[in-house]
């Protein structure tokens, strides 16, 4: 494992850290998309069935547990505790996520590296993960002012996948293997849509900034 | 020449 993935699961899980820590700490999830960490537990959940059958390193599969553990106990937060669901923002979380789930498991049973049961539920995770965060970037543009875990958790979430495509290009260098172009591909379209959003985003609030201290 | 991986990400 080089240096670029560890950085790259290292955000990851600073990201979903945030996120708890957010909710922890002030017992409120405004800004947090439920559609989004209900995709997410969704795409965990999808990706490691190979959990018990595929076993590549204690790293891996603690990493794996901690991954759909954290994301179902924020789903759980959300949906079940009796004082963060109360500041769910409910009408701004308004992304159709169940078209995007039906469009991602359509397009795994075409497009998949062999079809058997597992192959195909990675391929539909990998391409879910792909799409995961748009209900949450829809909910921070409807939303305007965001808290700045919020901002951060996001900014985390981006930097994790920023660092595994140069994750990619090494091991393409450095290695005999080269990572898998399913995952490749998916994973660039999902970098661009946080790079998009990160432009147009943090470009408004330096200017929103200016603004105001003028 | 390269072959793919095993799944060994996250």
């Amino acid at each position: 494992m080089n240096i670029f993935r560890f950085a790259g699961d290292m955000t990851h899980l600073i990201s979903i850290l945030i996120l708890l820590l957010k909710i922890y700490a002030t017992k409120s999830c405004a800004g947090i998309s439920l559609k989004t960490q209900e995709l997410y537990a969704l795409v965990f959940l999808t990706r490691y069935l190979d959990l018990f059958t595929d076993y590549v390193s204690l790293y891996n599969s603690v990493m794996k547990i901690v991954f759909i553990a954290s994301s179902l106990a924020i789903v759980w937060c959300m949906r079940r505790h009796p004082l963060v669901r109360r500041s769910y923002d409910k009408d701004l979380d308004t992304f159709r996520h169940q078209y995007v789930v039906l469009a991602c498991f359509v397009l795994a049973l075409v497009l998949h590296e062999r079809f058997t049961f597992q192959e195909v539920f990675w391929a539909f995770s990998i391409y879910l993960e792909a799409v995961a965060i748009l209900p949450q970037l829809v909910l921070l543009q409807r939303s305007g002012n965001v808290d700045n875990l919020t901002g951060q958790y996001v900014l985390f979430l981006g930097a994790y996948r920023g660092l595994y495509i140069i994750n990619w290009i090494y091991r393409y260098f450095t290695e005999d293997h080269f990572a898998r172009w399913i995952a490749c591909v998916s994973g660039l379209i999902q970098t661009a849509l946080y790079a998009d959003f990160f432009y147009y985003y943090y470009l408004s609030r330096i200017k929103q900034d200016t603004i105001m201290r003028l | 020449h390269k072959e793919e991986t095993t799944k060994d990400e996250l």
